[in-house]
């Protein structure tokens, strides 16, 4: 039974991507089969994971047009039990056009049931709660949120929690909020560990114990088309997601 | 004349919002009048300087669907000569529902046009190219473009750069490129010292000799509602804005 999570936080630049490419590629590690929907016209995943737009055919746009599904749509990365469903610019135009199309927040989870060879599916969603995040939710079983520790970062957290609550009233009554992880961790920052407070309060155990730290070696990673975990597998970060893979496989095994 | 100016990039966390605060309260230090329209659900210029979201009954949101302008909308900031025109999470609906209305794309423009009373007025755009992003491109004189230094954000350029030509092309000639303005800089981490290298080779002189250093006083002034030239004017983030503030006036100035 695949299970299908969306990294989601409509607050920019708080470490979606970085999270998909490298928890999924951490999974990978300890043995899971995953594809990851790059959902964001930016398509920092597809190209994070090394692979050239003009390379492109078959995007994730053209499949939430036609809702035909096959497996030209399924690209291979670097590692071998990750697959990836990549985006380009065209996907820019989704927004609007979804809009006036029937069952438009229901397009992509229409798509991912006819896909069941992997052990999980990964959405990395565009920062917005607009049509193509709430595809994201509508097609997931359960959230990962990835919350910087910064000030704007944590005043978004209410508006997602909202937004998540009413796709599960309306669209997903299933949807979880699988966990929220805290990225871009800086020790010597006294607003991380203020954050960090915070959330642990409010959210308890929601919260993974596994922090994220701000760690260059993550920033430089996509520039060389690769995972941090294969740019440099000793790294701080590398390990934290290795550990953040762990805690994720142990909360699916639990259920 | 007023001067109508949009902080724009579609990559997340870049730091438009932060620059819409401080670069507008740094050129209000020079003597401008100045006044920020949020036009970001996340609403976080709004909160980033001070104004909590119970207390507004008028916002953009408001405006955008009834076209009609009045001084009630604008809000005052602990600034004598900046104000403001706040947003709420109301305008997370405006992408879907400004997509059958007439002139979607000039609602902004003809609101902006009744207002003349400041110096300049600055578009804190959220992250995407929607048509709230549109309608704030539509409504300007020009762009400033935060860059983050790091991989993705460069990435994102080129098709930031093609948004604003066709725009250029189809709703509003004038609108140009004012400046580039590098962010986050961190002069520890090679990327940055990269990333700089490589605009200022493909832009040259369209990227502001002042770049806005890495800096934990901007990232904790907003938690206190307030710009970072008041939270901590002596900080090496303040004197950034000022130096920016500077050079964007001159370029005012010589035009
Ligand atoms: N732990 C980390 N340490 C250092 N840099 C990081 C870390 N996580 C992410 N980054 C960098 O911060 C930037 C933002 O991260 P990323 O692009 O993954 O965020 P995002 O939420 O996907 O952004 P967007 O909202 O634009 O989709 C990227 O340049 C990334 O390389
Ligand atoms: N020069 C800087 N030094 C340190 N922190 C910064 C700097 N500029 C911005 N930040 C912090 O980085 C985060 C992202 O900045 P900001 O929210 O302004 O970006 P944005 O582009 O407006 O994001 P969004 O895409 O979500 O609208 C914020 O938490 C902000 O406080
Ligand atoms: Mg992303
Ligand atoms: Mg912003």
């Amino acid at each position: 039974m695949t299970k299908i999570i969306a990294i989601a936080n409509q607050k920019g630049g708080v470490g979606k991507t970085t999270t998909a490419i490298n928890l999924a590629t951490a999974m990978c590690s300890i043995g899971k089969k995953v594809l990851i929907i790059d959902l964001d016209p930016q398509s920092n995943a597809t190209t994070g994971l090394g692979i050239a737009s003009d390379k492109i055919k078959k995007n994730i746009y053209n499949l939430m047009v036609s809702e035909k599904y096959s497996s030209k749509y399924i690209y291979k990365t670097i590692i071998p039990t990750l697959d990836i469903i990549p985006a380009t610019m065209d996907l820019a135009g989704a927004e609007v056009e979804l809009v006036n199309i029937q069952d438009r927040e229901k397009r992509l989870k229409k798509i991912l049931n006819q896909i069941n060879e992997y052990d999980n599916i990964m959405i990395d969603c565009p920062p917005a709660l607009g049509l193509l995040t709430i595809n994201g939710l509508v097609a997931s079983d359960s959230v990962i949120i990835p919350l910087q520790c910064e000030f704007f970062a944590l005043e978004g957290l209410s508006s997602l929690m909202q937004t998540i609550d009413s796709i599960k009233g309306s669209y997903n009554e299933h949807l979880e909020v699988q966990g929220v992880v805290l990225t871009m961790y800086d020790k010597r920052n006294l607003l991380s560990s203020l954050v960090e407070k915070d959330v642990r309060e409010h959210l308890g155990n929601k919260v993974y114990s596994t922090i994220i730290p701000r760690n260059v070696r993550i920033s430089e990673a996509p520039s060389h088309g690769k995972p941090v975990l294969i740019y440099d597998v000793g790294c701080t970060g590398s390990k934290a997601y290795i550990e953040l893979a762990k805690e994720v496989i142990k909360q699916q095994n639990g259920e």
